[in-house]
């Protein structure tokens, strides 16, 4: 099965 | 201070409900601007991000900026104990002690219900969302919310595993958008086109497509995305090979509900 990427490179925090 | 009201509690319910099976736990952003809510799974896969406006409620007031970090699990109970029609208050103090009211007061016979929620830590929320560029985004689907509920849960209930690691594979070409599903002896595949807007107004699909692309989502989260559904009745779906996906939901004049989730890739 496809892996799934996860969201963290795209989101940093505040 | 903070102290919000809502004179009915539906939609506030339909926040819970929307967000509480995939988030245990969610940051909640009081400010001037009104309410923002952000939570992400325990597995970094899906991130939701809510705003009520202040107009949203029928009385705001915040005047210093609070952030606090609630169990979704708990409130969503709490939730359910109230009637759609009760009027919601929302408090915090200002010595700020680590907790917030929420009072249900039902509107028919007086009896007020109150509950005092400790404040948690969040799984690494609040993050800054940025504003993806639209040109990034191949495609742009926007339907009505209902049906995409029913598109989840037919493929669902094809599926190889029921809701568990179920891969759909949501395609755009041209005036097309197909679901494709791989069950135990065969394959699924939902095809919607764009409708005409003169025939049915109100519920168009409408489909924006600058390139092909065909994505793999994982249906357990996008079954729980399509719970939004109660809170609008379009929902519109970004697809970028590079980018989250979005799954927005415009609640009336006075905010959004945002999912953003990555397809899965090949290894």
């Amino acid at each position: 099965k496809p892996k799934q990427q996860v969201l963290s490179r795209f989101f940093s925090p505040k | 201070i903070l102290e919000l009201r809502l004179v009915q509690a539906t939609l506030f319910k339909n926040v819970l409900e929307a967000i509480s099976d995939l988030f245990s736990k969610a940051n909640f952003d009081f400010s001037g601007t009104g309410l923002e809510l952000q939570a992400m799974d325990t597995s970094h896969v899906a991130l939701v991000a809510l705003l009520l406006r202040a107009e949203a409620f029928n009385h705001y007031l915040c005047d210093r900026d609070l952030s606090m970090g609630l169990n979704l699990a708990d409130m969503a109970k709490a939730f359910r104990c109230a009637n759609n029609d009760d009027i919601i208050t929302i408090k915090a103090e200002e010595d700020w002690s680590d907790t917030v009211t929420f009072t249900f007061e039902s509107p028919e016979d007086g009896e007020i219900s109150i509950f005092d929620f400790d404040f948690v830590g969040t799984n690494g929320v609040p993050l800054e969302i940025p504003e993806f560029p639209e040109s990034e985004y191949q495609a742009k689907v926007r339907m009505p919310s209902a049906k995409f509920m029913r598109i989840c849960k037919k493929l669902s209930s094809f599926g190889d595993s029921g809701d568990r690691d179920t891969v759909v594979i949501i395609s755009v070409d041209k005036e097309c958008v197909n679901f494709f599903t791989r069950g135990k002896t065969g394959t699924s595949t939902i095809v919607c086109r764009q409708t005409q807007t003169v025939d049915k107004p109100k519920e168009p699909t409408l489909i924006e497509m600058k390139e092909q692309v065909s994505l793999a989502f994982d249906l357990r989260y996008m079954n729980s995305f399509s719970k939004g559904s109660t809170l609008s009745d379009q929902v519109t779906i970004s697809l970028s090979s590079n980018l989250p996906a979005v799954f927005e939901y415009k609640i009336a004049e006075t905010g959004y509900i945002r999912y953003y989730m990555l397809p899965r890739i090949e290894e």
